[in-house]
């Protein structure tokens, strides 16, 4: 593995977003993955639509939030595709679900892979490098104060309430940490993104990770 | 308005988040420990946050074997 891998650099991470003052972060996560999954593949980098998965996906609550497990077994079973997001634009609200026809471009999952990487975070650094950005649950509690740095301290594991995208690690430093793409817009953190030490799963960032398959 | 009920509120729970800093901040003294401080949630209360952000299920997985299922 290398010692430093950042999906950004090969430029297929979304900028990152502003779920707002509503209970998206599921849907951000997933479809940050499939975004990115889909461009690894050779296709232009696009915003798909996290309203979709929002408004669609019936098992979950919308709004008042959701499991990212729930939306890629249901975008997997429907082989729902997800179309652009100028297509159907993210209102931070739950609202009813849109259908497009069969014919109508967008991306459907083909698969999806959940494991717990709790003690073996080199394999979920394989499995970054070998699959994409990868969706995470974590323990956000303290994230709520959090300006920047590696966080090591302060955070729970097997208490998730919050779920991010994984872009890259780097473990050319005292302190090895993962890359964690946030949705809470770009003045949080480090311009978004949070840093979380690797080992000993801190937040939880290793308990349940999911990778996509297009 | 500096005299509602809500601005008061707001205020209280912008004093109890910069005591919370002065916690979180006593275990920050490597260079690059994670430092916490003032941003766009700090008036918000801790149970506020979470009802506004932390809406993700949790959802057990499958521990990770690291074996290949072919060969």
């Amino acid at each position: 593995l290398p010692a430093r891998f950042d999906w950004r650099d090969k430029a297929v991470v979304s900028p990152v977003q502003n779920q707002q003052a509503c209970g998206s972060c599921w849907a951000f996560s997933v479809v940050g993955a499939m975004q990115s999954v889909h461009a690894i593949e050779g296709s232009t980098l696009e915003r798909l639509s996290v309203q979709q998965v929002l408004d669609c996906s019936y098992k979950n609550e919308g709004c008042n939030g959701g499991s990212t497990l729930q939306a890629l077994d249901w975008l997997k079973q429907t082989r729902v595709k997800l179309v652009l997001e100028s297509e159907y634009s993210y209102k931070a609200k739950t609202g009813i679900c849109h259908y497009f026809s069969q014919s109508h471009g967008g991306v459907a999952l083909k698969n999806f892979t959940a494991h717990d990487f709790g003690g073996q975070e080199k394999a979920m650094m394989g499995q970054l490098v070998e699959c994409g950005p990868l969706v995470a649950l974590v323990d956000a509690v303290s994230w709520q104060d959090y300006l920047g740095g590696i966080i090591q301290h302060h955070c729970s594991s097997h208490w998730s309430n919050h779920a991010v995208l994984v872009v890259g690690y780097d473990t050319t430093g005292d302190i090895p940490y993962w890359i964690v793409q946030n949705s809470w817009g770009t003045s949080w953190g480090n311009e978004g993104y949070v840093y979380i030490k690797i080992g000993d799963s801190v937040c939880g960032i290793a308990d349940s990770v999911a990778a996509v398959f297009l | 308005d500096v005299n509602s009920e809500e601005f008061n509120r707001r205020h209280l729970y912008f004093q109890d988040t910069m005591k919370r800093h002065k916690y979180l901040n006593s275990f920050s003294a490597a260079p690059h420990s994670a430092k916490y401080g003032i941003n766009q949630f700090s008036d918000l209360s801790q149970k506020e946050f979470r009802e506004l952000y932390l809406r993700a299920s949790t959802a057990r997985a499958p521990s990770f074997s690291g074996l290949k299922t072919e060969g």
